[in-house]
């Protein structure tokens, strides 16, 4: 399960016209000036896999996540995720599998799995098939590397048992 | 219970131990703070620099510290894999010494598993296969395809 | 008190429009959060970027955060100034456009004021009255004086 | 009042061989590997102004400021730093001023101002003189940056206060 496909409509600073990346399946390598956006991108993915803590999508409540251009915020924003599932990782009879996540203004959430609506909670139980949570360790956000240098004994033992 | 955690433990000390001597030529492992007393007690995380003394996680530069977390990191990850790794900037603090090492073992998983990273360094850029360029453009963030010698620092 | 207060923060937030405007272009100020209650309200930090809206402080991006962080210190600094700044690592996670605008604003600051910086970046380096080395030997940290093109990156 | 000479001895990573650092008053930059001891400069610098913690010198005790190559801990840490007092900002009768601190491996302190042994309440009185404190807001350590930026209003508040 990789990721193929990411598209993004009024999440963040991403505006009204939609951005879409096609990636490889190899090392690839986001760069930019500062405020650019790069780490929206990042916000993005963790937001479509139903991430639900507004801290950890560096905002202050949900509804910072649509695009507000300073005259005014978007009816809402749009995240979708294209996954490959050709090894059939994901419990779905398709070799791909996308995955759209939508907000309002008031904070309220969609969610679409191949185009049919579904709930947050089959979202996830989907996800975990494959290993696949918007706070696993295999997302690393900007300025974290140095928390996990400074957690302290008890912390780091949580952790290891997290993982047994 | 004791027991997977003991072997949990042993797993990651070893992949840790692995990543950080790919990057580093150093040692590393985990160990218990106090060996008397296994259902409680905390873990430390110890490396050693080559040509340095071991020391604790917490003692060494900002810089061995984030080439440490993320040999810690992959270890942490291999024991469930999943089939992608996201990095934001994790380069900020390393030199390029580390940050040249980063990008070899980087390219040499990415024949394995996706790794998206951010960075604002070229060595990074230069590794790799897909290279995205993200920018403000009238209000909003817009993504270019590039290649390395098209984004050449001015 | 509540005088000292208000004066205080308005020469604050003056230095730090100045300095932050000179590094960015942008406009930056700070607000009471609450106007009706003057005597404790907290104080928000607000900038805003060429091209984006006003924001606060804590919701903008890393480098971002770091240049604005660099002006309000600075603009703190300068109601009891003392005659050298010491800074470490800055600009990590700043880009090449606002390290260099950083190394510019220094290098003049750095006529009046001594200016002490630890820093990866050769943009830095370039700029530097006296450059200094740091490094291992045998176990021990020595120091080289050295010029930019000594030390170009191998 | 400018630094003019920074001289380490047994500190941190640097050992019995004394490194001596001669400043100018203008742009200094100091660079070099991961690990080789930068930030350990301004951990002297702030240590023989007087500091205290040993948090804010990246310690968990302060006799772990003194040099251990492994096979064992030096004698004693010992840092001299001379300040330009040409414009006698510094209450002393002398164009320079150096201060000396030394720390044994049980944690006491040795304070001396141009080689006179003092003790530090004298030491911080002389240095305040010239707004000069090892917490003042000039001495910025690494990752302290982001701190600042992620700094609630009411903590803001408190800083303005302070310096007011
Ligand atoms: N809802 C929103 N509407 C519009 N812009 C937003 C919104 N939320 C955040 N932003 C803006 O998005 C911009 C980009 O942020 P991001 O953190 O992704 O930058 P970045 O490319 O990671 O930069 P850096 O290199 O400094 O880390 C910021 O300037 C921020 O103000
Ligand atoms: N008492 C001590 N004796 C010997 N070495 C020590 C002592 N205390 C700290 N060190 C070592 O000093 C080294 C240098 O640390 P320092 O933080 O100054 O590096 P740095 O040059 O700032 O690196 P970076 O670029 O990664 O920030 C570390 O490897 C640390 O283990
Ligand atoms: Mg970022
Ligand atoms: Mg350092």
């Amino acid at each position: 399960v990789y990721i193929k496909k990411l598209s993004l409509h009024g999440f963040k600073s991403f505006g009204q016209r939609k951005v879409t990346f096609e990636l490889l399946k190899g090392l690839i390598v986001i760069t930019g000036p500062n405020g650019g956006g790069k780490s929206n991108v990042l916000d993005a993915i963790r937001f479509v896999m139903g991430e639900l803590s507004p801290h950890a999508l560096r905002v202050g409540r949900l509804s910072e996540l649509v695009h507000d251009d300073g005259k005014g915020r978007a009816a809402y924003a749009r995240v979708s995720i294209t996954l490959d599932n050709s090894e059939k990782a994901l419990p779905i009879e398709a070799d791909e599998v996308t995955i759209t996540r939508k907000i309002y203004q008031n904070g309220e959430s969609e969610y679409y799995i191949n185009g049919r609506s579904a709930s947050r909670g089959e979202l996830l139980m989907l996800l975990s098939a494959a290993n696949i949570r918007s706070s696993g360790y295999n997302i690393l956000p900007q300025g974290a590397i140095l928390n996990i240098a400074e957690m302290n004994p008890d912390d780091m033992r949580k952790l290891i048992e997290d993982v047994a | 219970k004791l027991r997977a955690f003991f072997t949990t433990m042993e797993k990651v000390s070893e992949k840790f131990a692995a990543y950080f001597n790919r990057l580093t030529n150093g040692v590393a492992w985990l160990r218990l703070v106090d060996e008397t007393k296994p259902s409680d007690s905390g873990v430390e995380v110890i490396v050693q620099f080559p040509g340095k003394p071991q020391r604790s996680l917490r003692s060494v530069s900002g810089g061995e510290r984030s080439v440490a977390a993320v040999s810690l990191l992959m270890a942490l990850q291999g024991l469930t894999p999943a089939d992608f790794y996201i990095f934001d900037e994790v380069d900020a603090h390393m030199d390029v010494a580390y940050t040249v090492a980063l990008a070899e073992l980087l390219k040499e998983m990415s024949k394995k598993t996706q790794i998206i990273i951010v960075s604002l360094k070229d060595v990074l850029a230069e590794k790799a296969d897909q290279l995205i360029g993200v920018y403000i453009d009238r209000g909003e963030s817009r993504i270019i395809k590039t290649k390395l010698e098209d984004v050449a620092v001015d």
